[in-house]
């Protein structure tokens, strides 16, 4: 249940998960690093975990936490830079992902919003940039990607909790992580984890169009699914975000996918439909494990498929 | 620190396209200061929305006179996060 001094039974303070980044920068220091991508609204570093083994490779991309009040998510992407980092050397699946592709991984996507989540609105889901002319504070970066931006599914009202924004990528954390995605030019998965009953996506989110790749992407979904199924045997639905939840413009993995990155999935993380967001931490590690068989199948894939 | 004594968590069936459009328009109302964390698209596919103490009688109120199937999810917020700060506590101590 523990490395070193860190409980990952447990949720943290944003600056326990950077200390606890620099630890694990440390304990691997041929294999993991720390890489800033940027700067959030209210000045904290969007700090980003590489794990290479060298070279110029392709990458996958993983983040977690850019709806603030989703505690579970950030939390198990610190357990699973961790088994990551371990598994390398230990598991051959891991170990020949990381001989031929970097992994990224950040854990705190949204980190004012996290803060603030913590010390005064636990309900907070938003950024808390300001808003121009409204009283109401924040944007809601999942609707803030150039994707479908303004479209149904997103709300024009800025005190609205899906507010999408004055303009695309108009929140610095969004516009971060495109720069980073754009620059690096090479990213061949993109898997976004957020929390809530249940549920694994792939785009689109803005229409209900079927994608070109539908039934690849359905069935890698289905597949990793599956393997998340065989631990606790929690059950995902699988499918387009659209159908699968409800149409939403300007999402992280449409945008990704408008990029050429073929396998663009995002997580909702279990909340068992009885806590929502308010998942105990006891359940941090079951979740953590879980999900990563499914996010282990999917890098499977992108390994074995190369475009 | 925001507190959410008393508010509660529903969970929604609307069972047709009319009864979405209500549950849209009841979201619409700001002063009922609802907080939808899944939002009603699909009929027979569930909804939740936590609802502020000081509104959790009209939305019962408008869900019954609608027809509309609800059940709670969460009877009161600030449990759980009692709760949850307790457990933050805790860990912190171990």
């Amino acid at each position: 249940q523990r490395n070193g001094n860190f409980n990952f039974e447990a949720y943290h303070t944003l600056e326990e998960i950077s200390q606890e980044m620099d630890t694990l920068a440390a304990q691997y220091p041929g294999l993991v690093s720390k890489v800033n991508i940027g700067q959030s609204f209210e000045k904290r570093p969007m700090n980003v975990l590489k794990f290479s083994t060298g070279g110029d490779k392709p990458a996958i991309w993983l983040d977690a936490g850019i709806h603030a009040r989703e505690w579970v998510t950030q939390a198990t992407a610190l357990w699973t830079a961790n088994k990551i980092a371990s598994d390398y050397g230990n598991d051959p699946s891991i170990t020949s992902i990381l001989d031929t592709m970097d992994i990224f991984l950040l854990p705190v996507t949204n980190p004012d919003g996290y803060v603030f989540s913590q010390t005064k609105n636990r309900m907070w889901r938003k950024t808390r940039s300001k808003v121009s002319g409204s009283f109401c504070v924040g944007v809601d970066p999942n609707r803030n990607w150039d994707a479908g931006f303004g479209g149904p599914g997103a709300s024009n009202n800025p005190c609205s909790d899906s507010y999408h924004g004055p303009h695309a990528n108009s929140e610095v954390e969004v516009k971060s992580i495109v720069d980073f995605i754009k620059s690096h030019g090479k990213i061949k998965a993109f898997i976004t984890l957020h929390s809530y009953s249940q549920l694994l996506m792939f785009p689109y989110g803005y229409t209900c169009t079927k994608s070109d790749n539908f039934d690849e992407l359905n069935e890698v979904a289905q597949k990793a699914a599956q393997s998340l199924a065989s631990l606790h045997g929690t059950k995902y639905k699988v499918g387009p975000i659209c159908s699968v939840i409800y149409q939403a413009s300007g999402s992280t993995v449409d945008w990704t996918y408008s990029q050429g990155i073929k396998y663009s999935f995002t997580f909702e993380l279990r909340d068992t439909g009885r806590y929502g967001f308010l998942l105990p931490a006891s359940q941090i590690i079951p979740t953590a494990q879980e999900t990563w068989l499914a996010l282990r199948t999917i890098m499977e894939h992108t390994l074995n498929h190369p475009y | 620190q925001e507190t959410f004594v008393g508010d509660q968590v529903l969970e929604i069936t609307p069972r047709n396209e009319e009864q979405i459009k209500h549950l849209v328009e009841l979201e619409a109302e700001e002063h009922l200061q609802l907080d939808f964390w899944k939002l009603p698209t699909i009929p027979g596919e569930t909804a939740h929305v936590r609802v502020p103490f000081v509104s959790i009688q009209a939305v019962k109120v408008f869900l019954e006179s609608q027809g509309i199937a609800y059940s709670t999810m969460i009877e009161d917020v600030q449990v759980l996060l009692d709760k949850e700060n307790e457990e933050m506590l805790l860990n912190r101590r171990r």
